[in-house]
């Protein structure tokens, strides 16, 4: 474990603990994106299989299950939620992810750590379908113009998480003999590059201010 | 081959 590791986790929490604040807590679903959540529930439930056998470390299980299960939680809520589903807009949610999935789904079964374990072959499918995850929540960002203060929190939260995993494998490769990992790696530059655009315009609209709304052209 | 790498990251 190391500083960066830690920092990424602790952002992803917070990511979680915003959107639930948003969507429970608040009751609205407004700008947020069902495709990107229910991408999301998909990568862990993937990802995470593992947990039926692989005990590497408490923090690990525990991280785990609390990632499925909020996650989970949001779609149900976004989903079932009376006054979540009322300020939900199925309409602009609309990016085809379909051709985010199945792309994906090719590149796990080709291009993985072990051929010989479908395990391995699930686990890099979640690796890559991370990486595009969040193209439904920025299009319908993108859409909408103008982003709602908690949920700006929310997406920059999300996108620093991976952004701090890229220094973490930098930092491991650096200090561990053997430590490669360039799916993890490749995946993590084409999430994080993804967020570029709203990062700079995050930095524009807070630097006025930590609660200003973020403007999209 | 690639070190198989064990998966000790979320």
């Amino acid at each position: 474990m190391n500083i960066f590791r830690f920092l990424g986790d602790m952002s992803h929490i917070l990511s979680f603990l915003l959107l639930l604040h948003k969507i429970v807590g608040g009751k609205s679903a407004a700008g947020i994106s069902l495709r990107t959540a229910e991408m999301y529930a998909i990568v862990f439930c993937t990802r995470y299989i593992d947990l039926l056998w692989n005990f590497a470390s408490l923090y690990n299980y525990l991280l785990k299950l609390l990632f499925i299960g909020a996650s989970l939680t949001i779609v149900y809520f976004m989903r079932y939620g009376p006054s979540q589903k009322a300020t939900y807009n199925a309409d602009e949610d609309a990016f085809p992810v379909q051709y985010l999935i199945a792309p994906c789904a090719v590149l796990g079964v080709l291009i993985n750590q072990d051929h010989s374990s479908p395990f391995e072959m699930v686990w890099a499918f979640s690796i890559y379908l991370e990486a595009v995850a969040i193209l439904p929540q920025l299009f319908l960002l993108q859409k909408q113009g103008e982003v709602e203060n908690l949920t700006s929190h929310y997406v920059f939260a999300l996108g620093a998480y991976r952004a701090l995993y890229l220094l973490n494998w930098m930092f491991r490769f650096m200090t561990e003999p053997d430590y490669q990992q360039r799916i993890v790696w490749l995946s993590g530059l084409v999430q994080t590059a993804l967020y570029c655009d709203f990062f700079y315009h995050y930095y524009q609209s807070k630097k006025g201010g930590l609660n200003k709304s973020v403007k999209l052209p | 081959a690639m070190k198989r790498a064990l998966h000790d990251e979320l």
